[in-house]
């Protein structure tokens, strides 16, 4: 497959939050995105790796920043039973994506992303991968230089650039 | 937008790394990564997380089994340099992931697949969301019980299992 990175996409409305050291067994996913589900909040982002303790998880999404402090008041109201030790919140954030079919198969592309950010100076908070999208969560001050950057790593002259949604 | 869930896909063809406790600065992915990337590994999922100490990450992602090996040991030459703590890996995981047009802003799906999973009391050890797909990393031995599950939570008659790749 040829690699084709089309695009950068940039979207400022997001807000992240982080649920810290909850136990890893089963029942806890559903639990913490169920209430968030039935007050019709569109999550988009959902990560999860285990938690530095064994037997421990971090999970974190992303959610519309107009549903930041509603979704904030749901966790904190079921960190208790979900048994997490701390929530992180931070609205001041920015997802930028590369995209292009055949990203999967040359996994250069990721590395060439993160050294792109680095070479600013740009920190990743986060990051989720699909078949045709890279995504990095970093600070949203940070959004237009990272959006120039990755046009310049991956040689996009006319800059493509969409703000999602 | 209406969902549609349309299928389920697995993939037991992949293993699972994940790098805890690394600085949370810039450089750190590329430097992960890059040494992977140049040994022409295909990484599938990356993720990353904030870690539970303030200042550090978690980062985790997926290769071939045929080449989890190989990774493991690029990782672990380059863990000193990257400054991470421990490295966990599995090679007896599964990937399991439902699809379909429209699930981004029905935050609802997210749930029911977690909430189909712990009723079997299978452990999801990682989650990667993506606008058309939402993938979770099992116990490998689970996969065959989580693809019915996940099949009559969602009404699909006539299961549209695809294996990946
Ligand atoms: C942390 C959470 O994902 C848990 N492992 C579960 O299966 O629900
Ligand atoms: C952990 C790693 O992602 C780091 N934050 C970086 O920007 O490279």
């Amino acid at each position: 497959e040829r690699v084709v990175v089309s695009g950068v996409t940039y979207n400022k409305n997001e807000a992240k939050i982080e649920i810290m050291h909850v136990p890893d067994v089963p029942g806890i996913a559903a639990k913490l995105f169920k209430p968030i589900a039935d007050a019709n909040i569109v999550v988009d982002m959902i990560i999860q790796t285990s938690s530095t303790e064994k037997g421990f998880a971090d999970v974190a999404f992303t959610v519309p920043k107009s549903d930041f402090s509603k979704t904030l008041q749901i966790v904190k109201s079921s960190l208790k039973e979900i048994g997490g030790k701390e929530i992180n919140a931070d609205e001041n954030i920015a997802k930028v994506s590369i995209v292009g079919v055949g990203m999967r198969s040359h996994s250069s592309v990721a590395a060439q992303m993160f050294s792109a950010l680095a070479k600013e100076g740009i920190n990743i908070h986060m990051i989720s991968t699909s078949e045709i999208k890279i995504s990095c969560i970093i600070d949203a001050k940070y959004t237009e230089l990272a959006v120039r950057a990755l046009h310049d790593a991956f040689g996009l002259d006319k800059p493509e650039v969409t703000e999602e949604r």
